[in-house]
């Protein structure tokens, strides 16, 4: 599935993905 | 404590801060009353181990992974970039800063260039290929999963071929831009839909405020 390596790293890095910051309230 | 301007005027701390908060706001895409929502949140993070009102990396990384240890390239690198003073802890005003670029009406140009200040592990003002191939294995790592090293050649070949459109091995930030335009899923999450309802998602903040946007 993942045959662009910034889509594998945008889509699998949780640390880049912030939404959860607001999801731990 | 209290700014200078607020004790030459005179002003309670309350109004300081409320000053403080409104001239934030000014600054970026968000309301008085969102970055006092956002606020609250900053307040429960920057607690949530040391409690000294500052966002301190563990504090984030209990936050985003719900485990304050263990190293995390991808961590490191957004708490670098929320820490713009680089003294090792994330202020309120930092926090704000950092956040308006994920804001979803914030200007494509900040989102594009934030995550290529992202990308540039080693800060040369390019992405290379052996950053692309430390980040991709660290999530290999991370996730448990196992890729062969020409499988993992063939993706980043790929990749290189699609963005280094100069052919010097390396990712300016010109070719970036043409690149994430082409794929705008790779600037999904440098936009979190929750900051357009943060009053919503922290309705504390409505005991605090003195002020009606």
């Amino acid at each position: 599935k993942f045959f662009n390596a910034f889509e594998f790293i945008s889509s699998m890095s949780s640390g880049f993905d912030l939404s959860s910051l607001f999801e731990s309230k | 404590g209290q700014c200078f301007d607020c004790r030459s005027r005179r002003r309670s701390p309350q109004t300081c801060q409320q000053a403080n908060l409104a001239l934030l706001a000014l600054d970026s895409p968000f309301s008085v009353n969102e970055v006092e929502a956002l606020y609250e949140l900053f307040k429960k993070l920057s607690c949530s181990i040391i409690d000294d009102g500052l966002i301190h990396k563990e504090e984030l990384q209990l936050a985003l992974f719900q485990a304050p240890y263990g190293e995390n390239l991808f961590l490191d690198r957004v708490f670098d970039l929320f820490d713009e003073k680089k003294n090792g802890v994330i202020e309120f005003e930092e926090f704000i800063h950092a956040l308006s670029v994920f804001h979803p009406y914030a200007p494509i140009d900040e989102k594009i260039h934030f995550a290529f200040r992202l990308y540039d592990l080693r800060q040369t003002g390019f992405i290379e290929r052996e950053e692309v191939h430390q980040m991709v294995a660290a999530i290999l790592m991370e996730s448990e999963m196992i890729l062969s090293d020409e499988l993992l050649t063939m993706i980043i070949d790929k990749t290189f071929a699609d963005a280094d459109s100069d052919k010097d091995g390396k990712i300016s930030k010109e070719e970036w831009k043409v690149y994430v335009l082409k794929h705008p899923t790779l600037l999904k999450n440098m936009t979190l839909p929750y900051l357009k309802d943060v009053t919503t998602a922290f309705p504390s903040f409505v005991f605090n405020t003195e002020v009606e946007d």
